[in-house]
């Protein structure tokens, strides 16, 4: 038997080399965290699954990443979060889209594949399977950040949308807007 | 997007993957983190979790890919998840985190860079950008 390994991410995309320290540093110090909890998590015995949630909720809960709080806007400025969860063992899987007040969506779908028959819920059913869990809600103005505000605001100037890290600018990559595919 | 995977000392699996979509999209709009097999995957071979322009990695089902390629052309996790990034999706679409249940991990990616880190029971960490 090996040992046990966790590897997590916060997000690819168009990272520019000159990426400020101002962006890049919280990141960092966001990523080292999220590493410490799960590593402390499999020290203190908890399954891969316990792990992985566990580590996803405090990613989410960090404003820096694009999840949870600092999830980014749609077009109507609004925000849609969504989470999956896999149990590599049994396959079992639980997934969710469309949340707007769940503090933490990866334990929603963890939820979906622990107390339902079924994978996926999705928007207003979602939301309601998460009140009638008990979930953690919140107003959605909680989960928006000026930051994102803002990058919504410079994503309408060029009508693009924009993946994780993309520097605004029509030329930027990333910005997908006169695709016609997808 | 944020995710991750891990892998116990037994060989138990797990994949977790979270996200708020793209700035600017369509109300409505679904991308791959839900989709399991697209932007999040588990079996007993590995477990990974994506990120990147969503379109891309469903049509690509990088996930599963991954695993397919394990399970049905016997190749190592590294092997596959190069194979992938290489192959399934077109070039500064995606990046991805797997572990496998020997205890391999991988973080390829294809874009200018992703924020992840890894760390396993021998005392190896590792945190990343580019």
């Amino acid at each position: 038997m090996v040992g046990w390994a966790i590897a997590l991410h916060g997000g690819g995309g168009d990272i520019q080399l000159d990426y400020p320290d101002e962006l890049r540093i919280p990141r960092e110090i966001a990523l080292r965290h999220c590493l410490d909890v799960g590593v402390s998590a499999f020290k203190s015995g908890k399954p891969p699954l316990d792990v992985v949630e566990l580590v996803v909720r405090e990613l989410e809960n960090q404003p820096v990443f694009n999840a949870g709080k600092g999830s980014v806007l749609t077009a109507e400025c609004t925000i849609e979060m969504e989470a999956s969860i896999m149990d590599g063992k049994t396959k079992r899987c639980g997934a969710v889209s469309g949340l707007n007040t769940v503090v933490n969506p990866i334990s929603l779908a963890r939820l979906v594949m622990e107390k339902t028959p079924h994978v996926y819920l999705a928007f207003n059913a979602a939301e309601a399977f998460a009140r009638a869990h008990g979930v953690e809600t919140v107003e959605t103005s909680h989960l928006i950040t000026p930051e994102n505000i803002q990058r919504l605001k410079q994503a309408k100037e060029f009508n693009r949308v924009q993946l994780d890290y993309t520097s605004p600018g029509p030329k930027a990559q990333g910005y997908h807007g006169e695709s016609q595919t997808g | 997007t944020v995710g991750c995977v891990a892998v116990d000392s037994a060989g138990n699996l797990a994949s977790a993957t979270s996200t708020g979509g793209y700035v600017n999209k369509m109300a409505g709009r679904i991308g791959d983190s839900p989709i399991i097999g697209a932007g999040t995957y588990a079996n007993h071979l590995c477990a990974v979790s994506a990120t990147g322009q969503g379109e891309d990695i469903i049509r690509g089902t990088v996930a599963r890919d991954v695993a397919a390629l394990m399970e049905y052309k016997g190749l190592s996790l590294t092997e596959a998840a190069a194979y992938v990034i290489d192959q399934s999706v077109p070039k500064g679409s995606c990046g991805f985190i797997a572990v496998s249940a020997n205890g391999e991990v991988t973080m390829p990616f294809n874009t200018n860079g992703m924020f992840r880190a890894c760390a396993t029971e021998d005392g190896y960490t590792e945190i990343g950008i580019w």
